[in-house]
């Protein structure tokens, strides 16, 4: 994966960091201090198309069935996440309990073309 | 979509920089609490005293404790690690003692769970942690009894009464597993430990003297699974 920077529009991971303190979270969410939330951005050209990995991904069985489903889609790809990790927090509910989880691929750590 | 459109998931791209992120934002507060099963972002009055936080969070991950009394629970009273199943979301978690009624013999402790968690979620483990404040030498009987409302939810019933012989001051830990899990099924899961002593030692818990003694639950839980369909 790349990480995207100024000068180039191909499909990068575009890192974006929501901060707790700053949406006003930080009085319920103990830990950590923000969520590395990241997106996926960019062009893919024709050529990018069909990243290893991406076969069995949510994303690819969505576009296929878009293109089965629209005979005159063409054959553009997307750039989409690749690799994702949990999200662990620790953190206050309702009743005042202290929990612990980890949420599933909250975290883009790559993109490609699907 | 169509060749030379953008493709469906690149909608973000075409928005102005601030609503952008506001979009962003938005969708990172929309997904966590979703994630979390919660309807909305919880109102906290009164946070947990640090000194609590911190004493309950090392003595669930300790290798060792001062007293380990329950069976069903490593005596070293450390959390056993639980392989995560078929990748179903598991959670950890601390409940803190409300005080209650108290006697000059007994003391009653309220623990409140997860509203959201019993309804989505199973207990797997669950650990009560006390620490024990002792009048003098000697050995002091004390009877442990876990209490849950009965489906009217107008009486208490002894779901469990256990008799421990305390030495010393220190933590102890009780398996409450069961009586939590059976807890988890009901409307408003909430568990009464009742403690009550022989003799008259004003209170067998040092709770009400530090923050770093406040007695709590640790209870490990595993979202259920989700209801199969099968097919012929």
């Amino acid at each position: 994966g790349i990480d995207c920077s100024g000068d180039s529009r191909m499909c990068c991971r575009q890192e974006f960091f929501v901060d707790f303190k700053e949406i006003g979270w930080e009085d319920w969410i103990i830990q950590p201090e923000g969520y590395h939330m990241n997106y996926c951005a960019g062009l893919c050209p024709l050529h990018m198309a069909g990243i290893p990995g991406l076969a069995a991904s949510f994303h690819t069985a969505v576009l296929n069935l878009i293109k089965a489903n629209n005979p005159d889609a063409a054959m553009d790809s997307c750039c989409v996440p690749t690799q994702r990790r949990p999200l662990s927090l620790l953190y206050y509910d309702r009743d005042s309990n202290i929990v612990k989880t980890d949420i599933p691929d909250m975290i883009v750590d790559a993109c490609g073309c699907t | 979509a169509p060749r030379g459109v953008r493709c469906p998931a690149c909608g973000l791209a075409a928005l102005a920089p601030t609503t952008q992120r506001d979009v962003l934002i938005a969708l990172a507060k929309q997904s966590i609490l979703s994630k979390l099963r919660l309807p909305d972002r919880p109102n906290i009055t009164q946070p947990m005293p640090r000194g609590a936080l911190l004493t309950a969070l090392r003595r669930m991950y300790a290798q060792r404790t001062d007293t380990a009394v329950s069976p069903g629970i490593p005596r070293d009273g450390s959390t056993p690690h639980l392989r995560p199943e078929m990748g179903l979301q598991e959670y950890q978690i601390l409940s803190f003692a409300e005080s209650g009624s108290s006697t000059s013999r007994s003391v009653h402790l309220h623990f409140r769970f997860t509203r959201e968690l019993a309804g989505s979620a199973e207990i797997l483990q669950a650990t009560l942690y006390l620490f024990w404040a002792v009048p003098g030498p000697g050995t002091h009987p004390v009877t442990v009894r876990l209490l849950q409302p009965d489906p009217t939810g107008l009486n208490m019933t002894v779901a469990s009464e256990t008799r421990l012989e305390v030495q010393r001051a220190g933590w102890a830990t009780l398996d409450v597993g069961q009586a939590v899990q059976s807890l988890f099924g009901q409307g408003s899961p909430r568990l009464t430990v009742e403690l009550e002593v022989a003799e008259d030692w004003g209170s067998p818990l040092l709770a009400s003297h530090s923050d770093s003694h406040w007695p709590f639950v640790a209870a490990q839980a595993r979202a259920r699974l989700p209801h199969r369909v099968q097919r012929r």
